[in-house]
Order: structure tokens, then sequence, then C-alpha cells
């Protein structure tokens, strides 16, 4: 619940907050595998 | 914190007034809330543009494009597509006088707020700490109401015609002595409307050549009765002596601009309670400030009249100084009395040129006999004139009401802006999600509080505005105390660093 | 531009956008700090020179409406802290590319040019100018 009011998504409706989410966890992916190559 | 003990020179009581800093931290936060919003809604703006998504608000038709375009698309950005998501928390349908407690219009909307239905049902005793009711005056019984409707019978609702026409009935003279003889000065004028009490009279009090001194948060009605007066106008900090004392320097040494001569006239305009702050002005420094450099004073105390000082009669009466030092009185009718409507008070001579060059005088309609009534009954009972001491019990029981409800908040660790003698009690959330959850779940507990957010507010200082009433009871204040902790601890908004010992 | 945390906010955004254009795994170092010096001039360009107006409606009758945010920053006033602040961000990016590209022509000649799309529209000289 603090994760919504924090990053404005209880604003959001619910596709847009499946979008932002996706992007974000797409996002975080990249960025473990592209440290665990460059690791 | 600005602390002012009364040792015995301006102040005759200590003057306690905190605005404590944002944590960098949550401004950090909030900065990347509005980021996130503002870049989906530029997303819904291209949706609504390649016409992928239904677009609900006005526009001009297909025919009209080649015409100047009647909206302006970037000026309504904000609303579309922020205000839009949160606005059930706004402008909430009352189906009762807005006292202590309320009834509210249930209404819910299918389409993420962008129209609303009513599903026909009242949410019954509401607890109000939105509306502006500081002496519990706003009530559909006693003796206020019962004199308006006396009144009703006998003069009817309109008067369709202006003060100085036929419009200018015995009840308006009744009640400008009244007004004259509560605030302690020679004369004063009631207007129909609290705004055009400001907008309409600046520009009857100072024209070119004249100099306007205004706090960086005077009200609208201020700024454009100041503008409509095409005086100079300087901007000083909010409630800053210093910054004002900079201008009154070198407003008097340099004078005007290029011709070097001296302002016709050099009027300061400040509020009494400032209402989206809570704070109060430092009256007695600005007085003081105001003999020295041979300035006029324009006090506007809307929210102040009624609400402070041991008699109710406004922040005068708060410091204890002398009404005869406040060239221009002005308020409002409409928080304090349960009534609308505003009044200026003053000099004999001032009050007299007023009623001739007044632009609310000559061309506006004269208040509505009832809605007089109301004010000279309520202005009656807190002077004890109706020989109760209803008044005067009611102006206490809002000091103490106020002074409890922000020491509690204080105690449960939520950042309070303001005077701790303000009924006007702003509560900062700061995050724009937190203005909408706030309102939402706070209704849900059956409290109705005011949200405020930027643009009405700096972007980083959201808040809820709470105004205490003298109508609220202790239990009323001990269970909104509670749900307002409750809903504090849910969304974390207890961001206070200052600890206060119960 | 001068609130409180809002210059902290704008130095952790471009470290942000910088994170995420280093975690695509197949760009490069070099063409990540091009990416982002590209990608938040464009962004500056945009929001400070570009639109004008406010989104939001404003009391003072639509003064500020045909002026960019650049020029209505601290109501108009040159070299104020915000000015300088914003102007300067840019060129410490500009450094941080070029050392990171290591002074590759290409990318020298990419980054200078969107180094002066953001400079010259701050220019006093061309305040208000269209």
């Amino acid at each position: 619940y603090q994760y919504l009011p924090v990053t404005a998504l209880y604003m959001l409706e619910p596709w847009e907050r499946t979008v932002f989410n996706s992007l974000l966890i797409s996002v975080a992916g990249m960025a473990v595998y592209t440290g665990y190559v460059f690791m | 914190v600005r602390h002012i003990a009364c040792n015995g020179g301006l102040y005759n009581r200590p003057f306690n007034e905190s605005f404590e800093e944002t944590p960098m931290l949550v401004a950090v936060l909030t900065y990347m809330g509005y980021g996130i919003l503002t870049i989906f809604g530029y997303l819904r703006d291209f949706l609504r543009e390649w016409k992928i998504e239904k677009c609900h608000i006005a526009r001009e038709r297909e025919e009209q494009k080649d015409f100047v375009p009647l909206y302006q698309d970037f000026e309504n950005f904000y609303t579309r597509n922020l205000y839009m998501r949160i606005r059930d928390s706004w402008n909430r349908p009352i189906c009762s006088v807005p006292g202590a407690k309320m009834d509210l219009v249930e209404r819910v909307s299918h389409d993420y707020n962008w129209t609303f239905e009513y599903t026909g049902k009242v949410l019954k005793d509401v607890i109000n700490l939105g509306s502006y009711n500081y002496l519990g005056f706003a009530e559909n019984t006693g003796v206020c109401a019962e004199a308006a409707a006396e009144v009703t019978k006998k003069y009817g609702v309109g008067v369709s015609s202006t003060r100085q026409e036929i419009g200018n009935l015995d009840k308006h003279e009744e009640l400008e002595k009244l007004i004259a003889k509560f605030l302690g000065v020679e004369s004063a004028m009631a207007f129909g409307m609290g705004f055009a009490t400001n907008s309409m009279n600046i520009p009857a009090l100072v024209g070119k050549g004249c100099l306007i001194l205004s706090d960086e948060l005077n009200h609208a009605s201020l700024v454009l009765g100041a503008r409509l007066s095409r005086s100079t106008i300087r901007v000083f900090k909010h409630n800053n002596i210093q910054s004002l004392e900079k201008l009154l320097r070198d407003a008097i040494v340099h004078g005007q601009p290029r011709t070097h001569r001296p302002w016709k006239k050099i009027l300061i305009v400040v509020e009494g309670i400032y209402s989206m702050e809570g704070s109060i002005v430092q009256l007695p420094e600005i007085v003081a400030l105001k003999k020295k450099y041979k300035a006029y004073l324009y006090l506007d105390e809307a929210h102040s009249i009624g609400a402070l000082g041991p008699n109710g009669r406004g922040v005068v009466d708060y410091f204890g100084l002398d009404p005869r030092d406040v060239d221009v009185m002005m308020g409002t009718f409409t928080k304090s009395f349960g009534s609308a409507g505003g009044y200026i008070g003053g000099k004999k001579e001032l009050m007299d040129y007023l009623r001739t060059h007044s632009h609310s005088a000559v061309y506006a309609t004269s208040m509505s006999p009832p809605v007089v009534e109301q004010i000279i009954a309520s202005m009656k009972c807190i002077m004890g004139e109706d020989g109760t001491t209803i008044g005067r019990e009611r102006v206490r029981q809002l000091a103490e009401n106020t002074t409890y409800f922000r020491r509690r908040l204080q105690e449960m660790g939520f950042i309070i802006y303001g005077n701790s003698d303000s009924p006007v009690v702003p509560m900062m959330l700061y995050m724009p999600a937190k203005i909408g959850a706030f309102g939402r779940e706070m209704l849900k507990r059956n409290i109705g509080v005011v949200v405020v957010g930027f643009p009405a507010t700096p972007i980083i200082e959201s808040r809820a505005r709470f105004c205490i009433s003298a109508a609220h009871t202790k239990e009323m204040l001990d269970m909104a105390l509670s749900v307002i902790s409750e809903v504090g601890d849910l969304l974390h908004v207890k961001y206070s660093r200052r600890r206060i010992l119960p | 531009m001068n609130s409180r945390g809002m210059w902290l906010s704008y130095v952790l955004g471009i470290g942000l956008l910088h994170v995420i254009l280093l975690s695509i795994p197949f760009a490069s170092v070099p063409v990540v700090w091009t990416l982002t010096n590209l990608i938040h001039n464009m962004c500056m360009y945009i929001f400070l020179h570009t639109v004008k107006g406010t989104p939001f409606e404003t009391p003072d009758q639509g003064k500020c409406r045909l002026l960019t945010h650049w020029e209505q920053m601290d109501y108009g006033i040159q070299f104020t802290a915000s000015r300088k602040f914003l102007t300067i961000t840019p060129i410490v990016l500009y450094f941080l590319t070029s050392f990171y590209t290591k002074y590759d022509r290409v990318h020298f000649v990419v980054n200078t040019v969107s180094l002066l799309t953001v400079l010259i529209p701050k220019l006093p000289q061309l305040h208000g100018v269209r």
C-alpha cells in the first residue's frame, strides 16, 4: 500500500499501473542481467 | 520556528509559529511522483490525440479547428491528467448546514471521476473539519435563524437595487452602525460579497503613483484589487518584517521608478490569518513600521474576525492594539458569522469617501435582508448584547479547541504549519497521491476534510487543512484525532522530526 | 525550480536515466553516455525552451501564456541560482560524456551540437527572442 501512494501509482488507472510495473520489472531485470554479464 | 516572547515589548502574548521543513527524502519522492504523473499525462494526451482513447474534456469540433483555439490545451494539462484522478475529494455535495456535523450526498464514478452519479444515499453525521464555521453560527435553528426568518417575512429576500439608489434599507444602516461598534472604529460599510470587498475597494483607495506592499501569500481578491488599481505592487516575503521594512526603506529613499518622485501613498496590505498557512500576521511590528514610515495599513481579517482575540474582535483584539492604528479594517461575514458578504471599517471621512467612490456601492445590489439579519444577530451574540454569554463562550471554546487539536496532532508526529492559536490547522501530506488517499480514507471513516495541493500550494507542500469550530465537542475532536492518527499510520504521513512529549 | 530538494531530484533523475540506459545489455559505455547526454538535453530543450505557458491556470490574466518555462523562472530575473545550476549541469554532463567516449570524433560532434541546443537558448540576450 505504501508503494502506491509514494510512487503516485495510487492515482493511475489499473492498466497504467500494469504498464509502469512491467517497465520497472523489465528495467530491473535488464540491470541484473547486465550486472551479471559485466561482473 | 518563530517564537516571540511577551517581555513588555510590542507583544502582549507569546507568539509561536512554526513551519517545519520538508524532509529531503519526502521532497525527492514528491518530485518523482509528479514526474511519473506527468509522463503518464503526456501518454494519455498522446492516446487522446490519436483518438485511441475517448476525450471527455471540452474541445472544439473539427469544423472549428481553423478559428482561434477556445481552450488553452496545455493550461488544462494539469486539470486533465492529475486533478481529474483525485477530484472526488473536492466539491463534495452536502445536504445540510455546514455545521460541526453535516450530511453528504453519496456519489460514485464509473469512469475515473470524469462523471459522477448519485447513489441516492446520504452519508449522515459526517464530522465536518473542512468548513469555515469558526464560531458555529452555521446552524438552521436558534436565535439567528429565527431572526433571519422574521426579516425574510418582513423584507423579502431580494433588494434589486444598489446602496446609492433605493437599495439602502434601514437594516443596512443598523448593520453598519453595529459593525463600527463591534470593531471600535468611527464608521463601517458592508458589502454583499467578501471577494468584491477587496477587489472593488482597493482601486478606490489607491491608484497611479501609489505603492502597494503586499504579502506574497495574500488572497486572490487582494491581488486582483491591487492589479485593478494600477498602482505599483511590490511583494514582501510571507510575514517577514525585515523584508517589509527593506521595501519600505527603498520606497521612501528611491521614490517612484525613473522620476524618483515620492510615492503619493504607500499602502501595506496584509491578512489577519493566512488560511492556507495557518499563520497570524505580526501586527504589532507592522503597526510600528507603518507609524515609523508614515504608510497606510490595510488589514484583511477575512478569517480572523470573530475567530481571534478574547472578545472575538479579530487580530487587533488578539494583540491588544488600538483599532484606530489600522487605517482600513476589512473582513468578511462568511467564516465566523454564518453569513456572507464583507465589510470595511475606518475613519468616517474614509467611509464617506468609499460610499461615493466604491464600485460596489455604485453598481452592486445591496445585501439581502435575511443575510444582514443573520450577521446582526450573530454579532450581537458575540458582543453579549443579546443578554447571553453564548458568544463569549463560543469564542473561548474555539480557542480551547484550537489549542487542544494542534497540540494533539503535534504529539502524534504530524507536521503542522502556522501559529499555535490559529483555528486553521494545515497538516502536511506532501505527495500528490496522499492527498487523494487522505481525503478518501477520512471519508470512509465519516470525517470530512479539505485537502489542498499544487498549484494552490507550493509543489512540495500539499496538505490537509482542518478548520476548527466552536461547535466541535471534545468527543468529536477526540474521534477525529483518533481517525487522523489511524489514517496517518496507514499513509505514513507522520513526518515530524520534532517529537513533542505528551 | 529553487524549492527544497529540486536540484537533488534533478541530479538523481539524470543518474536514474543513466542506470536505465546502462542496463541495456548490448549498449556499450560510450553509447550509453552519449544517449544519456542526448536524452537529457532533448528533455531539457522541450520542457524549458519549447513548451510555453503553464500546465495549470494562473491568476495573472494569461501574462505568462507565451513565455517558456525558462523565461518564467524567477520572474524573468537573470543569473539567479537556479539558472546557473541549470546552465552548469548540461556542461558537466558534456564533460563526463566526452571523457567516457574517449573523445571519439563522431560522439564529440553529436554531443557538442546537443550541448549547444540547450546552452544557446539560455543566453540572457535571447530572453523573449523568437
